[in-house]
């Protein structure tokens, strides 16, 4: 960026925060830097939202990253797709049809103590970082603690487990601030969550083997998307309904998501298949951010072409 | 900041329900430690986890009584924290 920001480079939390208030002062017209809400240590949870009619309701877009901390490809891609849609508006025929019709909002770092706790103490470190009354063990797995058929498959009960849902659904303030933001503005039509690492595209559910009323609908747009992926540099993906594809998990953002109302609701598990895992090095962040973006656009050109 | 010396992760391959069985036995126990980078299914994907030095030999002896193959995908796991560590500071650096 013209303020020297490396997108292929990994980033403090600051550092990410500063580029997204750069870009909204960049783009005033386009994005602005919200804050929707803090952690569980007082950080501000910030989004870029990305409009070109200011003061209407529009159908939206939510792009979600960073919610396990550890999945660092995740927050490096986001920020990147935030530069990108800027750079893109006007020129792109796809992003602008795009954001005629719908507006972005785009959290790329949904899990901040965790992220800076990932920088400062432990780089493998997935979940919040909230105290637990009854145990020494701090945090629970943000990704277990929506409101999806909560604390049921694929979810523990134990603070010191990976996968705690915390004490109720909401419970992780982080959680809490998006589910609050999305149902009052209450016109979300998409939800893309980011993750790493696996190279899979999927779509509910997690918490059960049943299909999804949408599922055909769902796959189909899904298989699009990681075609489109695939054809920058060959990366391959599969695709299918979380439960099936991976392994149950209940009380996810995407779950919640689909069960409120939204009915293109993905998880993307980025790059790569396990030979570096988490420790993606960073010369793979523009190549992984690239083609994740044509999967991106594949799905909101689909969700624009469908609105509901 | 917490320290990886030795750790390696480790790609556990198990085909059907018997070998997850075997394998979450391993992993539900706090004896060694272990990391879970990718967790057992019930559709035969390989299972990824982080195993401390301390615990690389009876993790492996585990694994071979119970005959589950498995390769190490990260022999060096402070290597790579380390190189990354070093590129971000030298990137913090040149952007400022």
């Amino acid at each position: 960026s013209n303020n020297n920001f490396n997108y292929g480079a990994y980033h403090s939390l600051e550092a990410i925060y500063h580029e997204m208030d750069n870009i909204a002062g960049e783009f005033p017209d386009l994005a602005r830097r919200l804050k929707i809400g803090h952690s569980f240590e007082n950080r501000s949870l910030y989004v870029l939202k990305f409009s070109t009619a200011e003061g209407k309701r529009r159908p939206a877009v939510w792009l979600n990253a960073g919610i396990h901390s550890r999945e660092w490809i995740s927050q490096a891609t986001a920020i990147w797709t935030a530069r990108k849609i800027v750079s893109d508006y006007g020129k792109d025929p796809a992003i602008t049809s795009i954001l005629e019709k719908m507006d972005i909002f785009l959290l790329p770092v949904a899990n901040p103590d965790g992220y800076v706790y990932t920088q400062t103490k432990n780089r493998l470190w997935r979940k919040t970082r909230s105290l637990n009354s009854r145990s020494p063990c701090i945090g629970a797995d943000p990704n277990r603690n929506w409101n999806s058929s909560f604390a049921g498959a694929g979810t523990s009960n134990n603070p010191c487990s990976e996968v705690y849902h915390g004490p109720h659904a909401n419970s992780e303030v982080e959680v809490k601030s998006v589910v609050d933001f999305i149902q009052q503005h209450g016109n979300f039509k998409c939800f893309i969550d980011l993750h790493s690492y696996s190279q899979l595209l999927m779509y509910p559910y997690g918490y059960t083997v049943n299909k999804a009323p949408d599922a055909e609908e769902l796959d189909e747009v899904a298989r699009c998307a990681a075609k489109a992926l695939a054809s920058l540099s060959g990366t391959k993906y599969q695709v299918g309904p979380i439960c099936t594809t991976v392994y149950p998990a209940s009380g996810s953002s995407t779950d919640w998501a689909y069960d409120n109302g939204i009915k293109y609701a993905f998880t993307f598990e980025l790059r790569d298949t396990g030979h570096y895992g988490f420790l993606l090095p960073a010369n793979q962040i523009i190549p992984t951010a690239e083609e994740t973006w044509l999967g991106l656009k594949t799905i909101m050109e689909h969700v624009r072409d469908h609105l509901y | 900041r917490e320290k990886f010396f030795g750790d390696q992760v480790f790609r556990i391959n198990v085909r059907g329900g018997d070998e997850i069985s075997k394998l979450s036995q391993l992993l539900n126990s706090d004896n060694f430690k272990l990391d879970v980078w990718k967790s057992p299914s019930t559709f035969s994907h390989p299972v990824d986890v982080l195993v401390p030095s301390v615990s690389l030999q009876p993790v492996k002896s585990f694994l071979k009584s119970q005959a589950l193959q498995y390769s190490v995908t990260i022999e060096d796991l402070q290597a790579l924290l380390d190189k990354e560590d070093e590129e971000m500071q030298h990137n913090e650096g040149q952007e400022r």
